[in-house]
């Protein structure tokens, strides 16, 4: 079981990582109807703008992340903003919007002259993290610990990274017992979902370039 | 407007909280 402290830290980070959210104003204008490339193209990039600056929210909260160098905050969230955008798509595509504006988010997307190369491996993995049925609880303690990454580039203290992310790992390993005691690999699961999520960060800087480009 | 900012100076700002500035 978790103890007391876990309990709560578990609780502080799912309520501040429901805090997060995309202003209203830039979801309704995903349900507008028409659009040119170039409004879609406009609409993605405020969505990923919006989106990054949400997670800096989110991170500012993190226990102990005020307390890091400066340049080491901004170079752990230079590092991770892919990964735990990827993580958010995710858990939209695969739960939280209502369904009709998931295909329409979809649609945008795939119309957004992004080759199909890098599209469809997204939407794979979005798929492979679906079948894992993930818990809010979970998506919220794997957010930090992705945005806790002490091996990104450019770290100078990643020890004083280390002990900020290891009590995360905990508790979502204890986490992982509870919800899911049918299936013991779920928390390496988990692990393993995060090695994916290397490689689209790998490829994301092409993937924005190719995108430009076209 | 913010889709002309990368990534970095969006974090920046974000960090500093003076997003619209």
């Amino acid at each position: 079981d978790l103890t007391p402290e876990q309990q709560s830290l578990l609780h502080y980070i799912m309520d501040s990582y429901n805090r997060q959210c995309i202003p209203q104003y830039i979801t309704r204008k995903l349900l507008q109807e028409d659009f040119s490339a170039e409004e879609n193209f406009l609409l993605l990039t405020e969505m990923a703008t919006s989106h990054v600056q949400v997670l800096v929210e989110f991170t500012k909260k993190l226990p102990g992340f005020q307390t890091l160098d400066h340049e080491d905050q901004i170079a752990l969230l230079k590092g991770s903003a892919v990964e735990a955008m990827f993580l958010r798509s995710a858990e939209i595509f695969n739960r939280k919007m209502p369904h009709g504006h998931t295909d329409l988010l979809e649609e945008r997307i795939r119309n957004s002259g992004m080759s199909d190369d890098y599209i469809t491996p997204m939407f794979n993995f979005y798929k492979s993290l679906e079948e894992l049925k993930m818990t809010q609880e979970e998506y919220s303690l794997l957010t930090a610990v992705v945005i806790l990454t002490p091996d990104r580039q450019y770290i100078k203290d990643k020890e004083s990274v280390e002990k900020l992310q290891e009590p995360l790992l905990e508790v979502l390993q204890k986490l992982c017992q509870v919800q899911h005691p049918e299936n013991p690999q779920h928390f390496a699961r988990l692990l393993g979902r995060l090695t994916e999520l290397r490689t689209f960060n790998h490829h994301h800087a092409e993937m924005l370039m190719s995108w430009r480009v076209n | 407007p913010a889709s002309n900012l990368g990534l970095e100076d969006i974090i920046r700002k974000a960090l500093m909280g003076n997003f619209d500035d």
